[in-house]
């Protein structure tokens, strides 16, 4: 790691931020959730606490803006340079800007806002670049699942070396939080933390899916959300997230090439971007080549490296080629034959770091594609902090 | 300028280096003549680039380095002004 020179920092704990606009590439929810998290990025492992303000001068002024754009540094249209940020100081000091001709997304296409906000915010607090190539201060852009994001041990170092160790360290597994009442109605705060009720190892999820990093795991009416940045688990019911879908989805899964998510009840699906239904849904699921004799779908999942898609209906399961958008010739086959060791039947499956998860029952299985074994058992409830 | 292989875009190669070095590496370009020395300063910038990215340190304007220089990356220099 390396700090600028001079090391200048803040010398208060107490920083504020602001966002002075919003790119239109993504939902402005979004953007202030990338910007929260990378601000939590740092917050997590030093004394620094970081709050909001909404009028008057931040220490952290965060802008989008294109070419010429106030300061010295002009930005140079798309890619090339994505953002900068200036070290800690007054006026201009803290301040990020973000290069408007990229195209920012929560997602893996384009330049992913969180890992850049994240970086740039190195920079506000004091870090200058690293020479370690696995550091998040490392000057060029490289796309790691949000999800997965860990700060490397380089930046940990770099940003302890200026501000000291946090007297919170934030724990390495989630928490299982106190239940709370659902009160409000809206529909990005009606939420809840995780109730000991998911803990139950009877507990059969209808559906598991991620969206944008996160986990999702959907139950009668209602899903809990794993964000793993905030290392906590809450629980949206599904109508007022989606007041259009029905409860009891029993199918889900992301194409994040597509920046989409798919859910299933009976013979109907919804495509969804982030949390917004796309028009002309719900379908019937034999435009995906399934045949009438096929009521639902148990489970689905897709595959990043085949860039296919496994239905499990029954004890068979369909592989679906996304590019070529038609079902692969040789489906149905019998899961048991094909993924040996996991039970006849899915009720749930996801993938995470080229591993697949299926959830049979109360059991759930760790499957390597490649050795086609299950490599663990776990516990049905195991990405819940229980 | 040093030795490089002779490319099509060579030209436009070398524009992109020399802007890139301007910006991260605080290549002058000053107007002073320059001097009988080993290195030009165009090359010393490149291997303080190359050394930073932990590339093989040529002076050189090889593929790797222009793969490097074309990669999307933060604006802010990594040689402290």
């Amino acid at each position: 790691y390396s700090h600028f020179g001079g090391r200048p920092t803040w010398r208060t704990t107490s920083l504020t931020y602001r966002i002075l606009g919003y790119t239109p590439d993504m939902a402005e929810a979004d953007v202030d959730t990338a910007i929260r998290r990378a601000f939590k990025v740092w917050s997590d492992v030093t004394p620094l606490t970081f709050s909001r303000i909404y009028e008057g001068t931040a220490d952290i002024q965060i802008s989008f803006g294109a070419g010429v754009h106030g300061d010295f540094y002009p930005f140079d249209g798309p890619h090339g340079t994505l953002a900068h940020a200036f070290a800690p100081g007054n006026s201009i000091g803290g301040d990020a800007h973000f290069d408007e001709d990229e195209t920012w997304t929560a997602g893996s296409a384009g330049y992913n806002l969180f890992l850049v906000a994240a970086h740039e915010f190195g920079h506000s607090l004091g870090l200058s670049h690293s020479g370690d190539r696995s550091a998040l201060m490392y000057p060029t852009y490289s796309y790691i699942d949000p999800a997965r994001f860990r700060l490397p041990q380089d930046d940990v170092d770099g940003i302890q070396a200026l501000y000291g160790a946090s007297p919170n360290p934030v724990p390495t597994t989630p928490q299982a939080t106190t239940p709370t009442t659902t009160v409000s109605t809206t529909t990005t705060t009606t939420s809840s933390p995780i109730n000991p009720s998911i803990c139950d190892p009877t507990l059969v999820f209808d559906a598991i899916t991620t969206l944008r990093g996160e986990i999702l795991f959907f139950k009668d009416s209602s899903f809990w959300r794993r964000v793993p940045t905030i290392k906590e688990v809450y629980n949206y019911p599904i109508s007022t997230s989606w007041p259009s879908l029905p409860s009891g989805i029993q199918a889900a899964y992301e194409n994040p090439e597509t920046d989409q998510i798919f859910l299933f009840k009976g013979s109907k699906y919804w495509a969804l971007q982030g949390f917004d239904i796309l028009p002309n849904y719900p379908k019937n699921i034999d435009k995906l080549g399934f045949p009438r004799t096929v009521k639902h779908i148990n489970a689905a999942v897709y595959l990043q490296s085949t860039q296919k898609t496994y239905f499990f209906a029954g004890e068979q399961y369909w592989s679906y080629d996304e590019a070529r958008k038609t079902m692969d010739k040789e489906s149905p086959r019998r899961i048991e034959d094909d993924f040996p060791g996991i039970g006849k039947k899915v009720h749930a499956v996801f993938e995470d770091n080229g591993l697949l998860y299926f959830f049979s029952g109360h059991k759930q299985f760790e499957f390597n594609m490649k050795s086609k074994k299950v490599t663990r058992t776990l516990k049905n409830t195991s990405w819940l902090g229980c | 300028f040093p030795a490089v292989p002779a490319t099509e875009d060579r030209g436009e190669n070398e524009q992109l280096a020399e802007e890139y070095l301007k910006k991260f590496y605080n290549l002058n370009e000053d107007g002073t003549p320059i001097t009988r020395k080993k290195h030009s300063p165009f090359s010393e910038k490149l291997q303080e680039m190359q050394a930073f990215f932990g590339l093989e340190v040529t002076g050189k304007l090889d593929s790797n380095t222009l793969e490097m220089m074309h990669k999307p990356r933060c604006g802010v220099a990594d040689v402290a002004e």
